[in-house]
């Protein structure tokens, strides 16, 4: 086996939603923006990454994670 | 690695070794229960690995990654296109997947963002001097964050956008992260400074409507961060007009364009493949 080292090439996801009602958006059409942080974590988790920092603004939340 | 969520749209980017493609169930799952939203389209990207034989299970080769993504998605994604797309040098492809309930190539459906285009850059090979920036200093006492910041205003980073709000971590003891906010558009580095395998990406979101120099300013500073013997650009738009910005901007910073592949996608509309040379 090769020596590795980090991978840095990384492996990019984009996934986009639709609900068939305006109120899934939630009332401030926040959408996938409700979702709590322990469904965010399972997912991560799946991932084999966890949050090290976050910021957002009004249109999106933004997570550094770390492997 | 990265982690976007918005209204409609969640784009996860990590290296390493993790498992990417299993976010897929839970996240389906939880949109569907917990806010009755549904999947109307996917993309999935990624370069050629340094240590392909390092990863798990399905990433050890795209056919497999294929599979793995068809069996993960509904079957009202039934739009789905997946392709290798070459360059002239056998360490670099682009792999993508698409997958759509409709069969358009304007953006996901939206006709109204069909002026935006993604950027996904891959650089390699970074000059040593600069990757050097990207190793903590040993004993500096400073967290994750504290070094973080000093490392996006010491390399530049933070010039990149001056507008945008930066989030930024450093790794120990070396490798960097930060995600960029302005306004609805999202941008996010990623750097590996290790000699030898030496790797550093930049993505961010444009419009064809933008200052055609904003590009170019953009992209010169990106260069001058990590000045890369290789990098490979990747763009996503539904209009054909955003990859010519792209040549337009490095091979005045000493870059050769090397290759130029395009293809078309579900939902994902063009994606042109670009590699390029430092010239010296």
């Amino acid at each position: 086996m090769a020596v590795s080292g980090f991978e840095g090439f990384e492996k990019r996801l984009e996934l986009h939603f639709f609900g068939d009602d305006p109120k899934n958006m939630g009332t401030l059409g926040l959408g996938l923006r409700l979702l709590d942080f322990d469904s965010i974590q399972e997912v991560l988790d799946e991932v084999q990454c966890t949050v090290v920092s976050a910021v957002a603004n009004h249109y999106f939340d933004a997570y550094v994670l770390s492997e | 690695s990265s982690l976007f969520v918005y209204p409609t749209k969640i784009i996860i980017k990590t290296c390493g070794t993790t498992q990417l493609l299993k976010s897929i169930p839970p996240l389906l799952r939880h949109a569907s229960l917990d806010l009755g939203l549904t999947l109307s389209s996917c993309r999935y990207t990624r370069g050629n690995f340094i240590f392909p034989r390092a990863q798990p299970f399905p990433y050890t080769n795209f056919q497999n990654e294929v599979v793995y993504l068809e069996e993960s998605l509904p079957a009202a994604l039934c739009y789905r296109k997946a392709s290798v797309m070459p360059s002239k040098t056998p360490s670099h492809a682009w792999h993508v997947f698409s997958a759509s309930t409709q069969n358009t190539t304007c953006r996901f459906g939206d006709s109204d963002d069909d002026d935006l285009y993604t950027l996904e850059i891959c650089m390699t090979e970074l000059d040593r001097d600069l990757a050097r920036n990207f190793f903590r200093r040993p004993g500096d006492d400073k967290n994750g964050d504290s070094a973080g910041k000093e490392m996006t205003e010491l390399t530049g980073i933070s010039q990149i956008n001056p507008r945008a709000l930066i989030c930024d971590f450093a790794f120990d003891p070396c490798g960097y992260s930060m995600n960029g906010i302005d306004g609805d558009r999202h941008s996010t580095i990623h750097v590996t400074p290790e000699d030898g395998y030496s790797y550093a990406s930049f993505e961010c979101v444009g419009s064809v409507y933008d200052d055609r120099e904003e590009v170019v300013r953009m992209l010169k500073k990106v260069v001058q961060v990590f000045r890369p013997a290789t990098m490979s650009v990747s763009t996503t738009c539904a209009s054909h007009e955003a990859w010519t910005r792209v040549a337009g901007a490095l091979e005045p910073l000493g870059f050769k364009c090397r290759s130029c592949a395009a293809d078309e996608f579900p939902a994902a509309g063009t994606v042109v493949y670009q590699t390029f040379v430092d010239r010296r």
